[in-house]
């Protein structure tokens, strides 16, 4: 563990609690896109099926619950919540987010580390993520104006992969045979998908106004 | 194995 790994971790998980203190505080989910949040479900689903077959710290295993419980549990109260279902914006959200399981899970068929069950499901859920801010990105852009929790919200979990990056370029440097091709190019798609996103989310902060 | 180094990320 370093410390930018450390940093990337507890970005990601401040990004998830402000987002349930959104929902569960103020029983809003306006301006959040479901879809997303239903690929990062599948995200974790596929990423941690190893979270009972291989023991790596109890700070991993911790982390993968949570991770776990808070994008389900974010998924039901948007589903399933009456109050805050009904300031869910289903007319906004439509980006069509399952063309983009299938393109993943079959990039994954073909370029992988190993060929078995758990790498290639583990793989696709490297591509997935890459990819699953984008219906957020364009409820972002339809919904012109977002409070400050869901600008936050997208920030630190744009975020958190840019740490990761610096984690790998740290450990690139200091264990020998640390190469993850797949991991790194994915991480780097995912933080470069949110470019414009920083770029607006720091112009508020010259600005003072809120995300445009 | 070296694949499992990568596995110890989240």
């Amino acid at each position: 563990m370093n410390i930018f790994r450390l940093a990337g971790d507890m970005t990601h998980l401040a990004s998830v609690l402000v987002l349930l203190l959104k929902i569960h505080t103020i029983k809003s989910c306006a301006g959040v896109s479901l879809r997303t949040q239903e690929l990062y479900a599948i995200v974790f689903a596929t990423r941690y099926l190893d979270i009972f077959t291989s023991f790596v710290s109890v700070y991993n295993t911790f982390m993968k619950l949570v991770f776990l419980g808070s994008s389900f549990s974010i998924v039901w109260y948007m589903r399933y919540h009456k109050a805050v279902h009904r300031t869910y914006d289903r007319e906004q959200d439509t980006f069509r987010h399952w063309f983009l399981v299938l393109p993943c899970l079959v990039l994954a068929l073909l370029i992988h580390e190993k060929f078995t069950f758990l790498e290639v499901l583990w793989t696709f859920s490297l591509y997935l993520e890459a990819v699953a801010i984008l219906p957020q990105l364009v409820l972002l852009q339809r919904t012109r104006n977002i409070d400050n929790l869901t600008g936050q919200y997208i920030f630190l979990l744009g975020g958190y992969r840019g740490l990761y990056i610096l984690n790998w370029i740290y450990r690139y440097f200091t264990e020998p045979h640390f190469v993850h091709w797949i991991t790194w190019i994915a991480g780097l798609v995912q933080t470069l998908l949110y470019a414009d996103f920083f770029y607006y989310y720091f112009l508020r902060f010259i600005g003072g106004r809120g995300v445009e | 194995s070296e694949n499992d180094v990568t596995k110890d990320e989240l």
